[in-house]
């Protein structure tokens, strides 16, 4: 069986000057998470490293760099899925963690459940002595003014320096 | 939005999703990266799917699932992400981008949006895009 790693990052209106970054981040991610099947990891071992270094990188919008909510506040959604089982795990509504994935394999892998969210999540989290990063680690300049001109145009969804008025979508 | 999936030497399959959501959301507001069968989908024996976009839309579309099961039904992961995204797109009027493996390896990369970036390695070739219908091509 020849093997595969395919990734995205998010579908939208992407303005020409973050094309390059966002091309950058997703080749990287393609081959680390091939990398990991190269030396004898699972496919659920690479979706989770490809999914990891999106996280990692500011242009994304996941992790450090996610967008924010109303309250200027960064709350992350992951989910993984395992074919081979059809083990599934998903954590919602998750703050100042920086690899929301990889606590949702620790909902696959570690517990009865799908899905955990909201402080039920973050308190699993604490449990599995996952690192808390302090509050607001995981917010970056982009995203607060992402924020502002979202809440001074009456709620389009924009980026910044964006001509056009839709940036992306999620 | 970001996601994988992935097709391992002993011909396993997997796929992961994971986002910030839409900017300026209600706080509490959950889209579709968490929801199995709309975000995130993957069974060995067809293939698998991660998406991104409009998240209450993908929800609603059961994208992820409507796509393994076009799959499912004999299409080829490509006919399969463009069909479901379109006809989604078509009823609700909302935009998104998904990638698809199937069982064999092959891909399907589709969209509704303007841009999605994506890349895929397999075997020495690194392959990747971001404007719809274009790709490039790289040795790795």
């Amino acid at each position: 069986m020849e093997p595969i790693v395919l990734v995205h990052g998010g579908a939208g209106n992407v303005r020409d000057s973050r094309v390059p970054p966002k091309v950058a981040a997703v080749k990287v991610a393609a081959i680390r998470g091939y990398e990991v099947l190269e030396r004898g990891g699972s496919a659920v071992d690479a979706v989770e490293e490809a999914v990891r270094t999106m996280e990692d990188d500011e242009c994304m919008n996941s992790g450090h760099g996610s967008v924010l909510n109303s309250e200027g506040k960064v709350e992350m959604d992951s989910s993984i899925m395992n074919g081979a089982t059809m083990d599934a795990g998903c954590v919602a509504v998750v703050r100042d963690i920086a690899h929301p994935v990889s606590l949702a394999r620790m909902v696959m892998e570690k517990t009865p459940y799908v899905m955990l969210a909201g402080e039920g999540a973050m308190g699993f989290a604490k449990e599995m002595d996952v690192e808390m990063l302090p509050p607001g680690a995981l917010v970056t300049d982009d995203a607060q003014k992402a924020l502002e001109i979202y809440k001074q145009t009456g709620g389009v969804f924009y980026e910044i320096g964006e001509t056009e008025t839709v940036g992306e979508v999620g | 939005t970001v996601g994988a999936v992935a097709l391992d030497f002993n011909g396993h399959i997997a796929a992961a999703t994971s986002t910030g959501g839409l900017n300026g959301k209600h706080p509490g507001r959950v889209g579709d990266s968490p929801i199995i069968g709309s975000g995130t989908y993957a069974r060995d024996d067809v293939g698998a799917v991660s998406a991104t976009g409009h998240g209450e839309t993908i929800s609603k579309w059961c994208l992820a699932h409507s796509i393994i099961t076009a799959m499912q039904r004999g299409a080829d992961p490509q006919t399969a992400t463009e069909t479901s995204l379109n006809q989604m797109t078509d009823k609700l009027k909302e935009t998104a981008g998904a990638i698809c493996i199937s069982k064999e390896g092959k891909v399907g990369i589709g969209m509704t949006t303007k841009r999605m970036s994506w890349a895929y390695r397999k075997g020495d070739e690194l392959v990747y895009g971001i404007d719809k219908g274009k790709q490039e091509v790289e040795n790795v």
